[in-house]
């Protein structure tokens, strides 16, 4: 574990629990993509398969856990809660995210460090990461205001794989090398979907104006 | 044979 890792999983501990708030105290989810939520979920449970055969620390298992919870308890929300799921912008939340789903599978299935179920679900996870977060943009594109926490969602969000790129980094002077590209290529296209967003984020917060994604 | 990526990570 080095700091920037360690950042990063903080980070996006925190976009997941400033979410949780704005749901929970404002008893709404409108900015929110219930699709980018779904992809998310569909990470995490892809993603650490091992939960419950490798263990790897305690650390790494709590944060797993709290990451699968999480993401699925939004979906609920958005999805089911009598409250909640009334303020979902659904006729604007339209972007076709099964796409998303069906061309990280045609990649996990031709690119993959090894052709076993959990390295293809494990690379799967990790394209699907990488843009899962489209849904999210064109929506905040498309609700004019985008309310505080919505923004501070979004931007820890897309600082916390920026700080694992960091963290790759540190990693590839300080220990051996491994094949990582595959984390690499999909970290820089995931963090740079966020460049605009960085952008007018840094605009709202200097002019001290709302968040405005231009159409 | 290139070792893989380790998942050590979340």
């Amino acid at each position: 574990m080095n700091v920037f890792r360690f950042a990063g999983d903080m980070t996006h501990l925190f976009s997941v629990l400033v979410l949780l708030l704005k749901i929970y105290a404002t008893k709404s989810c409108s900015g929110i993509s219930l699709k980018t939520q779904e992809l998310y979920a569909l990470v995490f449970l892809t993603r650490y398969l091992d939960l419950l055969t490798d263990f790897i620390s305690l650390y790494n298992t709590v944060m797993k856990l709290v990451f699968i919870s999480s993401s699925l308890a939004i979906v609920w929300c958005m999805r089911a809660h009598p409250v909640v799921r009334r303020t979902y912008d659904k006729d604007q939340d339209t972007f076709r995210h099964y796409t998303l789903v069906a061309g990280s599978l045609v990649l996990a299935l031709l690119f993959h460090d090894r052709f076993t179920i959990r390295e293809v679900c494990w690379a799967f996870s990790i394209y699907l990461e990488a843009v899962a977060i489209l849904p999210q943009l064109v929506l905040l594109q498309r609700s004019r205001n985008v309310d505080n926490l919505t923004g501070q969602y979004v931007f820890f969000l897309g600082a916390y794989r920026a700080f694992y790129i960091l963290n790759w980094i540190y990693r590839y002077f300080t220990e051996q090398h491994f094949s990582r590209w595959i984390p690499w290529i999909a970290g820089l296209v995931q963090t740079g979907l966020y460049a605009d967003f960085f952008y007018y984020y840094y605009l709202s917060w200097k002019n001290n104006v709302k968040l405005q994604l231009p159409a | 044979e290139v070792e893989a990526t380790p998942h050590d990570e979340l």
